[in-house]
């Protein structure tokens, strides 16, 4: 319990940081190669003109994603863990004194992918973004509820692949649903674009700030 | 250290178990919905007339996996962790009181679908295989090394898929060669039965008893 505990310090410090300065701070979470990096890439390429978005990317190891992301025009800042399976609130405080959050509307976390351990760690996030590929199959969220009930938002993704795939999304939306009533439901594509103007559109909806 | 130790104690149990009983024990590992369950099920499909197999199978929640064992006619012992993020050798003793273990040629463990973790957790086991599926993308071995350093087979799985992807199989077989130049590697489609015929006669091979 003590290491959670300190873990909290820190979220407590980094969700006063974001409400002061009214920065939307999304969690992304999913499993080894759902699309989290393909989604931001294509969502920022797409917004950065409407807004200032900045990205700290999580990953045992490599500097690929920050990479990929920097290419696109905007701040990123690489955490690597050497092994360890998700990111801890510490890492993102030290993180955000490496990035110019002025004028900075949103600041996305990718996190490990891993679709057990980062659900359970606060990082002092707004929201929380599950992404699910339909390429992993769609008993998911009965296997591993934990990170979809504590998400505000599921992007299922790759929906271009569908066609080659068993893959029941009512069945899935359902399952989700169960778990979470809240919870918003994006069906897209980062690859050809279907859907994403939903999640667009979201991502850009005024917003109050955050109590 | 004290966790690891203990752990260590169990898998030289198991480990003598598996030699006493000239049992092949082979650890299951990759991301969630890689396919390892369905590459299990078309295997026993396949060759269950001719070796004994019975399967271990590792979730966080639900009996869903081993229900799709069981459904091919052979023995399956589920291990519901409830959230924690893969499989100690302990759990496996357990599951070994629970098999008729008599004339069984192989055991498989599926391990909770994580690419970071259950690698670090020795089993007991004869032989590791890291399934890596092409709609994951080409960077895995780069980006989560550990997983693909301590297997001694790597199933590239979903090669059907590949006309709909960028994954280059060049790269990753270079890549995981890198990190461990003794790995062997087989292209399958777990769906289409592609390349399963190398892995098959691989699991049948005569085997001098594991030193
Ligand atoms: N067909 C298809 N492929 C996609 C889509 N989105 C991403 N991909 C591919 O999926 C693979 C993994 O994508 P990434 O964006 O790197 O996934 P990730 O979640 O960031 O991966 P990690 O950071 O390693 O957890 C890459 O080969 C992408 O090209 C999609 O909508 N459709
Ligand atoms: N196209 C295609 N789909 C596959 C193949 N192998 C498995 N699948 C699909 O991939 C999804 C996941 O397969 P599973 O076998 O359940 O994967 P798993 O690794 O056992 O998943 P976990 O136990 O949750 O980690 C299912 O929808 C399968 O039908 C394949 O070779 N090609
Ligand atoms: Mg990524
Ligand atoms: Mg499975
Ligand atoms: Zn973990
Ligand atoms: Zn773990």
């Amino acid at each position: 319990k003590k290491i959670l505990a300190k873990n909290e310090d820190f979220a407590a410090v980094n969700r006063k940081f974001f409400k002061k300065k009214n920065i939307l701070c999304i969690n992304m979470i999913s499993s080894p190669g759902s699309g989290k990096t393909t989604i931001l890439e294509k969502t920022i390429g797409q917004l950065k003109k409407k807004i200032n978005i900045a990205v700290i990317e999580g990953d045992l190891y490599t500097k690929l994603d920050a990479e990929r992301i920097r290419a696109t025009g905007v701040q990123a800042i690489q955490i690597e863990t050497k092994g360890a399976c998700h990111l801890n609130a510490d890492q993102i405080t030290n993180a955000l004194h490496k990035l110019d959050t002025d004028n900075l509307d949103i600041i996305v976390i990718e996190n490990i992918g891993n679709l057990v351990c980062p659900s359970d760690f606060d990082l002092g996030e707004t929201m929380r973004v599950v992404v699910l590929s339909v390429a992993e199959g769609d008993d998911k969220c009965r296997k591993y509820p934990q990170s979809f009930a504590k998400a505000n938002i599921l992007l299922i993704n790759k929906t271009d692949l569908l066609p080659h795939l068993d893959f029941d999304i009512k069945k899935v939306k359902k399952d989700a649903l169960k778990l979470n009533k809240h919870l918003k439901i994006f069906e897209i594509s980062a690859k050809t674009a279907a859907g994403m103007k939903n999640w667009f559109n979201w991502l850009t909806e005024p917003r109050t700030p955050v109590s």
